[in-house]
């Protein structure tokens, strides 16, 4: 799920002027911080987010790579280890839990969880990882699986930060 | 883009095409 984020972040849009980037923040109550510094989510970009078919349709009809309908069905498998995820982008957020009917499809309107100032990033994704076992893998992982091989084949971001917000 | 206004009806229509 991490690098569907990450590879959502390289296809975003990106004003010519900014250096894209992305920043990825784990703190010690389990939540999960993706940030990147995209010029912010447009009207398809929050329909692709919340309805997973329209996002497939969107993709087959436009027949190529790199469109906004990937956003859409990449950012789902953050439910692989997340119940709830909020979004915020520009000014707005809001939020989906896992755990209510329709609840990965069902945007509800929210603020989004404080973070320091110097994490704040124009578009936001927070994972709220409810096992223990997962939060261990996560945190153990986050800098072992992000090797720079793997980015290789991305063609926007030039600078993935990663920080642990733990006593470590 | 898409203004905190916008974001929230939008929202709003997704719900509602979701039977919310």
């Amino acid at each position: 799920f991490l690098f569907e984020l990450i590879q959502n972040a390289d296809d975003n849009t990106y004003a010519d002027d900014a250096q894209p980037e992305a920043t990825i923040a784990y703190r010690s109550d389990g939540l999960l911080l993706f940030g990147c510094n995209e010029q912010g989510f447009s009207k398809a970009n929050v329909s692709a987010i919340c309805d997973i078919n329209q996002s497939t349709k969107t993709l087959l009809k436009q027949g190529k790579k790199g469109c906004i309908g990937e956003k859409g069905i990449g950012f789902k498998s953050v439910f692989k280890i997340a119940d709830k995820v909020w979004i915020a982008s520009n000014n707005f957020s809001f939020y989906f839990d896992k755990t209510t009917p329709l609840g990965m499809v069902d945007p509800v309107w929210a603020k989004f969880p404080d973070f320091p100032e110097q994490l704040q990033m124009n578009t936001m994704i927070c994972l709220k990882i409810e096992k223990q076992e997962d939060r261990d893998v996560v945190r153990e992982q986050l800098t072992k699986v992000l090797e720079p091989s793997s980015f290789m084949f991305l063609r926007r971001l030039t600078k993935v930060r990663v920080v642990r917000l733990d006593d470590f | 883009s898409l203004s905190v206004e916008e974001c929230q009806a939008h929202i709003r229509d997704i719900r509602h095409s979701h039977g919310a």
